[in-house]
């Protein structure tokens, strides 16, 4: 697995309720 | 008498002329066009008024209407620029505009402030991170325990809250962004280039001419 960003905001951007690219799949 | 059906395109409540929209984003008209196809599709998916409801957004990104996440309602209220509860075509156009590989830096930085400062006092408190790393956790299959949370957090704050004063400030965030630019990947999408390529069918309800 990953290690665990130390960085909060960096952990937090990888929400899927954040990957706008979702809207665009058919 | 004759029965006439007119052939004008009837558009959705909040719809913005193309040309409009274009010049206040990082948008061509065409890619305006594509949009407006695309917001259709979504702002009809559950109910069929032209508007994007929270529900419709939800289903877009997770395939589920009920489901709740935290960071869904953030970007939500934040694209509901009128505070009406819904999306208008105009509010969906600019902002995904700010996504676009094209905007401007300092316009994705401070969108993704807007959107970490939950209860919108102009500052990430502690407490507002803390909650948007649990969120996380619990929309994920990521366990930490509740010391690792705490000790991420504090070390974020470390790094971030350079003037000490237990808040992050605009300033504080941008300088933070500017060092650590992967932390606003997620505000370009690179498809926003190819928009017009996904939705071909905008030219058959184009009314403005390709070279506008």
């Amino acid at each position: 697995a990953a290690p665990v960003p130390m960085n909060a905001f960096e952990l937090i951007s990888k929400s899927q309720g954040l990957n706008l690219s979702s809207l665009f799949e058919k | 008498m004759g029965c006439f059906s007119s052939k004008k395109t009837k558009y959705t409540p909040g719809y913005e002329e193309p040309t409009v929209l274009a010049s206040e984003t990082s948008f061509s008209v065409s890619e305006v066009e594509a949009l407006y196809e695309l917001f259709k599709k979504l702002s009809r998916s559950i109910i069929d008024d032209g508007l994007i409801h929270k529900e419709e957004f939800q289903f877009a990104l997770f395939r589920n209407r009920n489901k709740k996440n935290l960071f869904v309602d953030r970007i939500f209220d934040l694209f509901d620029i009128k505070r009406n509860g819904v999306v208008d075509f105009g509010e969906f156009v600019r902002s995904l505009s700010i996504f676009h590989p094209d905007a401007p830096v300092s316009e994705k930085i401070a969108f993704a402030f807007k959107l970490y400062d939950l209860r919108q006092t102009g500052f990430i408190e502690r407490d507002e991170l803390k909650e948007m790393v649990v969120a996380l956790l619990h929309e994920s299959d990521l366990i930490l325990s509740e010391d690792y949370v705490e000790t991420i957090v504090d070390k974020t704050y470390t790094d971030a809250d350079t003037k000490g004063d237990g808040r992050i400030d605009q300033e504080e965030w941008k300088e933070f962004v500017l060092k650590n630019p992967s932390l606003i990947k997620n505000m370009t999408l690179p498809y926003l280039k190819d928009i017009t390529l996904a939705f071909p069918s905008f030219v058959l309800n184009s009314e403005v001419p390709d070279s506008e």
